[in-house]
This record gives structure tokens, sequence and C-alpha cells, in this order.
């Protein structure tokens, strides 16, 4: 299985 | 002065039964067009984005903007004291530091309240961007409860891969592998029953069995759910409440490095 991302890699912060 | 009056606790209990898998705490924020909640889990993999518009509600008077920071646990124990038929109506003042709940059943027979502490809660807030994604899928809530259940039995991420034949969830583990394939229906009379595919582009993408099983506790909200996709974009799952609002739940996708 590839690894997990996280939704902070294709959303920002604001 | 803060207040809401909600003709059915019941679905109030079902949004909590729906989110406090992900969420220990979450901020409620309250404005005159309903109450809106957006929160992250703890490792910032899913996030769950709630809207109860005013207008569903019996009665909502928000006279200023409030942020109502709550314990999801201590809020179950709260809904646990209400009634299936009950009315729920939420109350706050202007910056207290509590939130009242009152239970009324249909013939008054019976009116309870909880006070509950609020808690500060520093959340990030996160800005989605409008995306055009290449598939939406539609389909009976209760089929992907189902479908989830059964292949997280074998591993610990399904591909979802959809294509203009239909959409199919896929698992592989130590015992084999397994496949279900929907394709859409024509059942177009009772829409909540069907499956519909809107494919601009084929999608195939991987996510985790144990978030995917999470958001499928929102199948009591609604008989149909919505999952929209787009290569290298996090899932959304959308569950319609229906004359309320919704219930979305986003999720970061498995992507080879």
């Amino acid at each position: 299985t590839p690894p997990q991302t996280t939704l902070l890699a294709f959303f920002e912060i604001c | 002065m803060f207040e809401a009056r909600l003709a059915s606790s019941a679905t109030f209990k079902k949004v909590l039964d729906a989110i406090k898998d992900l969420l220990n705490e979450a901020s409620f924020d309250c404005s005159d067009a309903g109450i809106q909640l957006q929160a992250m889990d703890n490792s910032h993999v899913s996030l769950v984005s709630l809207n109860l518009k005013s207008d569903g509600f019996e009665k909502y008077r928000c006279d200023r903007n409030l942020t109502m920071g709550m314990n999801l646990a201590s809020l179950s124990k709260v809904f646990r004291c209400s009634g299936s038929d009950d009315t729920v109506t939420i109350k706050a003042q202007d910056d207290a530091d509590t939130v009242t709940f009152m239970f009324e059943a249909k013939k008054q027979e019976k009116i309870s309240d909880y006070e509950m502490k609020l808690m500060n809660l520093d959340q990030e807030h996160l800005g989605i961007p409008e995306t055009e994604f290449s598939c939406i899928i539609k389909l009976p809530s209760g089929e992907f409860a189902r479908i989830v259940r059964d292949l997280s039995q074998f591993g610990e991420s399904i591909v979802i891969s959809c294509t203009k034949e239909g959409v199919k969830f896929s698992t592989q583990g130590d015992i084999g592998t397994g496949n279900v394939k929907l394709a859409q229906t024509n059942n177009f009379d009772k829409e909540d029953q069907s499956v519909i595919i809107d494919m601009q582009e084929p999608v195939s993408l991987t996510f985790s069995c144990e978030y995917l099983n999470s958001f499928t506790k929102a199948t009591p909200l609604s008989n149909q759910v919505t999952l929209s996709l787009c290569d290298n974009v996090p899932l959304v799952v959308e569950y319609q409440i229906p004359d309320l609002g919704h219930l979305k739940y986003y999720l970061a996708p498995k992507i080879e490095e």
C-alpha cells in the first residue's frame, strides 16, 4: 500500500 | 444570545455519532446562517465539515457570532439523556463559558436541561479550494457502508476506481483480494436507491479503510452518499441531512511518492 498523505499537503491553513 | 431549537434531538445525536470517532473536541461556529463545524482528526488525514442551516431549525436566533468549543464525549453524554422523540433547544449567552441543552418530550410531560462547560479550542481552519472533480458517484449510503465493511476484512486500504462503466472498490491483504463493482442503475424514479456516476475522466485512488469506516457512521443521517474523486486531491464523502444541511468528510489519499 502506498504511504498515507495528510490534508496539509493539499490544503492551506488559514 | 444564541438559541436554536431543533424538532428532533435524534438528528443531532446521529450527527454526533458520525463525528465522535474522528474528533475528541470541536468548535461549533454559530452565525445567522446556522451552525458550522470544521475540524481535522489528530493525524491531519481527514477533515469533518458540518453545516446545519438556520432555517432547518424550528427556532433560530443568533445575535452575535459565537464559537462554542465542546468535548464531544461530554456532548454525547448529554445527548444520551434525551428521548428519541424529544426536541432540543441549545442556548448560550454572549461570551458565556457554558451552553445549555433543554430536552422536551412531545407532549411537554418531561422537560430536562443540562448545562455543559465550553472549552477554548485553538483549532486550525483549512482553506478548501473549489475543485472540478473527475468523478462524482452517488450511491445508497447503506451499500457504501456494506462495501467498506466487507473489504476492510481483507486489507488496510481500498482502491476506488471509476470509469464510465461503473465504480470498482478493491482491496488486497495477506489472505487474498476482494473486488466489488457497481454499475450505474437506471432506477431514476428512486434516486436514493440508485447508483449514479458523473464521470469526466477515469480516476483511481487509494484510501484508508479505517477512515472510510469512520465516515460510514453517518449512514443513519441519509439514504444516499456522494463520493467526489479527482487525481491527487482528497476524497469528499458527503451525506445530506434532510431539511437541515450536510456532513462532509475529506480524506487524504495514499499516494506513492
